[in-house]
This record gives C-alpha cells, sequence and structure tokens, in this order.
C-alpha cells in the first residue's frame, strides 16, 4: 500500500513540468527514503534524477519499495486537472496496474479523484558516481534560463569556460558568434540573486543547447541552479527543491574525436 | 567538430 500526502501539490506539477519534454516513459520508485525517478532521454545523452524525500510529505506510507511505470505525458495530463493550491495525494495498492491521484481543495469542499494506468517499462538504473568536480558554479536560475535561450537563438552547442575571470558562455553559428561572461558577485540585495563560481582548476566543455534548454524547464522550481562541471564528466545542472530533494540533470559533453 | 557523448560512457549499469 502506498499513500503520499502532498500539500503543496503545485510542486509536483512543477516536476512533471520540468521532466516531461526529456523523457517520456519514465519508472518512479518509491521507498522509506522517498518519491525518486531516474532516467535518460531517448538517446541516452541525457539523464535525470529526481528525489522528493520522505520527510518533505505531510502523510507517508509505503509499506514495500514500489516501482511504478508511468508516461509522463499523460501524468501532466491527469495532473493538469488539479487546482493550483489543492493537495495532491498519490496512491497505489500493492500488485495494482494503476496509480490514483486525489485532489483537495484547501477547503475541502472539492475531492477528486483520477486513476491512471500504470505501464511496464524497462528502465536501466545507473550508478552514479560521487565526483570533485573543477567548478562549480551557483547563480540565479532565471538568469541560466536567459543564456541558454538567448545563446540558442545564435547557435546549437554552448562552451561553457571558468577560469580565474569567470564563467564564459560561448556559441557560434551561421549568423555570427556570442559570448557571455558572468563574474563572481556576492554583492546583492537578496542572496538567490548571488553569482559564486568556485573553481579548483580552470574547466572548458561543448554541450547540445536544446538539451539545456530543456533542463531549464526546471526553472520554477527554484531561484537558484548549481552548475557543476569536470573535463571528465557529464555537467551537472541542479535545482533544489525547498526543503523536499532536488532534481538534477546530466548532460553528456561532446568531445573531440 | 566534436561528437555527442552518451550518459553509459561515464556512468556504469547498476
Amino acid at each position: 500500500m502506498l499513500e503520499l500526502r502532498l500539500v503543496q501539490g503545485s510542486l509536483l506539477k512543477k516536476v512533471l513540468d520540468a521532466i516531461k519534454e526529456l523523457v517520456k516513459d519514465a519508472n518512479f520508485d518509491c521507498s522509506t527514503t522517498g518519491f525518486s525517478l531516474q532516467a535518460m532521454d531517448s538517446s541516452h545523452v541525457a539523464l535525470v534524477s529526481l528525489l522528493l524525500r520522505a520527510e518533505g510529505f505531510e502523510h507517508y506510507r509505503c509499506d514495500r519499495n514500489l516501482s511504478m511505470g508511468m508516461n509522463l505525458d499523460n501524468m501532466a495530463k491527469m495532473l493538469k486537472c488539479s487546482g493550483n493550491d489543492d493537495i495532491i495525494t498519490i496512491k497505489a495498492d500493492d500488485g495494482s496496474d494503476s496509480v490514483t491521484f486525489m485532489f483537495e481543495s484547501p477547503t475541502q469542499d472539492k475531492i477528486s479523484d483520477f486513476e491512471m494506468k500504470l505501464m511496464d517499462i524497462d528502465s536501466e538504473h545507473l550508478g552514479i558516481p560521487e565526483a570533485e568536480y573543477h567548478a562549480i558554479i551557483r547563480m540565479p536560475s532565471a538568469e541560466f534560463a536567459k543564456i541558454c535561450r538567448d545563446l540558442a537563438s545564435i547557435g546549437d552547442t554552448v562552451v561553457i569556460s571558468v577560469s580565474k575571470e569567470g564563467v564564459k558562455f560561448s556559441t557560434r553559428g551561421d549568423i555570427g558568434a556570442a559570448n557571455v561572461v558572468l563574474r563572481q558577485n556576492t554583492t546583492v540585495d537578496k542572496p538567490e540573486e548571488a553569482t559564486i563560481i568556485e573553481m579548483n582548476e580552470p574547466v572548458s566543455l561543448t554541450f547540445a543547447l536544446r538539451y539545456m534548454n530543456s533542463f531549464t524547464k526546471a526553472t520554477p522550481l527554484s531561484n537558484i541552479v548549481t552548475i557543476s562541471l569536470s573535463s571528465e564528466l557529464p555537467v551537472v545542472v541542479e535545482y533544489k527543491i525547498a526543503e523536499m530533494g532536488y532534481i538534477r540533470f546530466y548532460l553528456a559533453p561532446k568531445i573531440e574525436e | 567538430g566534436p561528437k555527442q557523448s552518451t550518459i553509459t560512457r561515464f556512468f556504469n549499469k547498476i
């Protein structure tokens, strides 16, 4: 038996909006730790890892580990039927081939339930090694989204370079080229407006902007994004989900063969 | 130009 009650139901809608462009079908795993998901896009270029910790739910009951295969477009369709302030409860019986989303209005005067069929998904689970990153950039998520959007209008790939001078986002395309340099800036009114660049070693990596832009669909989840770079590894773009967990996107670099 | 690598090149199946 599974019963997860999330008072801030809109969070779940935002999570779905953040990943449904990248991944079509995925297994949601439920354990005593929390509600999680790991999935790759169909080309195996990007991976998303989501964790909503059990403590973040008002009520969390998961009698045994359960993996529920869902089509994310269908799940998003169902969640769209909830009100923005609704409490969402996810329910499933052991061995059931469906999951139920229950929506309660804040004043309890409207209660709906939507049942969705589950599906069998053959998915590989990958071990993500602990890593020492050459550089970690913490910046306003809206600024990162703007840079990715702006550069994608010029080129298809972005080179992200971190040096003593700051972090540079560069692209090149048929109509020209663009460079955006950000310097560390901690003299801001609010901590979430700061740009913090932690560099252990200079690093420069090339990525497909299409994926970066897809990751920025998570912007409504957090004011801050953290970008971790290492020359040997996929970049990690992380959005923290307030008091609940995180959504992390991993993107494999473009490599000179 | 540089070629797109895949996630499975870096992370192993468990």
